[in-house]
């Protein structure tokens, strides 16, 4: 029996447009800790890991383990159903092949049961041990999304450098090339809106725009976005959903051949 | 030229 209620079901929402540009289908996986989904996109080079904790939930009830296979897809077309205000229930069974989501209205005058069928994913669960990174940035999401989609109309590839004089973007292509510096600023009323770089190293590495511009679909789920970086391995980029838990995608950078 | 890694060539199955 299981049976999540979260009274603001816009953050569901909201993580279902984030990702199911990026994966097509992936297991839930509901458990005492919560609700949570680590899946790679088909070509296997980003990695999406979402938690949602039992603790953000109003109503929490997960009597054991529970895995659903779900095309993301589908999933998106029943929650655009619910309306921006409304509580979203979502419900399963063991031994059944099907999940329900309920959304019910602020004032409760409207009920709505979506019950969507389930499927059978093959999925591989990676193991991604805490590393201590080289650099770690954080800057308003927006901003980062700014960048990206301008950096995405000009080049493929994005190179993003962390040096004591702030975090540098850089792209090139048919038309020229781009070169974006931001420099740490704590000097705002609002820390929201700061850029904070923390370094131990000098670090530098190359991604793919066109995954970057996809992670940044989770820009309106939190206000700040956290980069983390070290040579020789995926860049994390997280976005914290507030009281619950995270979306952290990992990309694995373009090295020299 | 740059080659794009993938994710399985950091992380391993657990």
């Amino acid at each position: 029996m299981l049976e999540l209620r979260l009274i603001q079901g816009s953050l569901l929402k909201k993580v279902l447009e984030a990702i199911k540009d990026l994966v097509t289908e992936a297991n839930f996986d509901c458990s005492a800790t919560g609700f949570s989904l680590q899946a790679m996109d088909s070509s296997h080079v980003a990695l999406v890991a979402l938690l949602l904790r039992s603790e953000g939930f109003d109503h929490y009830r997960c009597d054991r383990n529970l895995s659903m296979g779900i095309n993301l897809n589908n999933m998106s077309k029943m929650l655009r159903c619910a309306g921006p205000e409304d509580i979203i229930t979502i419900k399963g069974d063991d031994g059944t092949d099907t999940v329900t989501f309920m959304f019910e209205s602020q004032k409760q005058d409207k009920i709505s049961d979506f019950e969507m069928k389930l499927m059978d994913i093959d999925s591989e669960h990676l193991g991604i041990p805490d590393a201590e990174y080289q650099a770690i940035v954080r800057m308003p999401s927006a901003e980062f999304a700014r960048i990206c989609k301008d950096l995405g109309s000009i080049g493929d590839t994005v190179v993003i450098s962390v040096t004591k004089e702030g975090v540098k973007f850089f792209t090139r292509g048919d038309v020229g090339s781009a070169n974006i510096v931001c420099r740490q600023n704590t000097s705002v009323d609002k820390p929201e809106d700061s850029t904070v770089i923390e370094m131990n190293e000098p670090v530098s590495l190359t991604f793919a725009l066109r995954y970057m511009n996809s992670f940044t679909k989770a820009t309106t789920l939190s206000e700040v976005v956290t980069i983390s970086l070290s040579s020789e391995l995926p860049v994390v980029v997280e976005y914290k959903i507030a009281e619950m838990g995270y979306i952290r995608f990992y990309l694995a950078p373009k090295i020299e051949d | 030229n740059r080659i794009q890694m993938s994710i399985t060539q950091f992380y391993r199955s657990s």
